[in-house]
């Protein structure tokens, strides 16, 4: 099965 | 004080159909150089980020930076009031507690004002770094919006394959399996051309679902641009001529 990371995953807080 | 007037109002209209079925409350940032929002969706897999310049409007002027909270799908019914012919004028004061939207037609002199209440939203701002994406590619928008609407029909899920000769978007279903193929096409004809970039080959799967919301901004630009890296989410980009940028951002699907 898939899943999908959070895009806090990706990009930082500011 | 802010205030900007955009003389082809229509613009705007579209931009808020292009977004309100991803995001729902926004902070709208406004700054004396121009207006600029950042919002994800509610899963937090995608993200939306939209940049004008004060350049594109009729009038801009913003005397200090201002954050505007706003109901998208309150904005969305607020725009259906506007003609396609009509001019809009954005209106807010310093600590607004509402944002004034007036909708002229010169041809007409028919004028609509709307005082949309604002709202206090507390959403995460994520910095996005500049990232040299390893493959790129421009699209005919109208035909990746169609790629993306058929291919939807037989799978839930694309994988996007790129490389220096082609981008491959191939499906997996009940169905059966397929893909569809577009080699580099730089053919005189301008909105036929495929425009592929690729330094390195990149191979992805992403929900088809979000790619058919983000093709909503197709109206919005001729072209799609598809930026791609191994590991980091797509970005579908509309550029919009003369006033700045949308943005979509989404999270590759990874196997489990």
């Amino acid at each position: 099965k898939f899943k999908q990371k959070d895009m806090t995953y990706f990009f930082k807080n500011k | 004080m802010f205030e900007a007037k955009l003389t082809e109002g229509l613009i705007l209209k579209k931009i808020v159909e292009s977004i309100k079925d991803i995001v729902t409350d926004v902070n709208i940032d406004i700054s004396p150089s121009g207006i600029s929002l950042q919002a994800m969706d509610s899963s937090h897999v995608a993200l939306v980020s939209l940049n004008l310049s004060m350049d594109g409007f009729e009038h801009y002027r913003a005397d200090t930076n201002m954050v505007l909270g706003v109901s998208i799908a309150n904005l969305a019914k607020v725009m259906k009031l506007a003609d396609n012919n009509d001019q809009i004028t954005l209106q807010a004061d310093q600590e607004a507690t509402h944002l004034k939207i007036i909708f002229e037609n010169p041809k007409t002199e028919r004028t609509t004002e709307f005082n949309l209440n604002l709202i206090t939203i507390d959403s995460e701002h994520l910095a996005i770094p500049e990232t040299e994406y390893s493959s790129v590619v421009t699209i005919n928008s109208g035909e990746f919006s169609k790629i993306c609407k058929e291919l939807f029909s037989l799978s839930e899920t694309v994988q996007i394959t790129t490389n220096t000769d082609y981008v491959q978007f191939s499906v997996e279903g009940e169905v059966g399996s397929g893909q569809v193929r577009l080699g580099h096409n730089d053919s005189e004809k301008k909105e036929d051309q495929t425009i592929l970039e690729v330094s390195e080959s990149v191979q992805q799967q992403f929900a088809i679902r979000y790619l058919n919301m983000f093709n909503k901004a197709s109206t919005l630009s001729s072209f799609t641009r598809l930026c791609l890296h191994q590991e980091q989410p797509l970005v579908v980009e509309f550029k919009i001529d003369n006033l700045g940028v949308l943005k979509y951002f989404l999270a590759p699907k990874i196997s489990d």
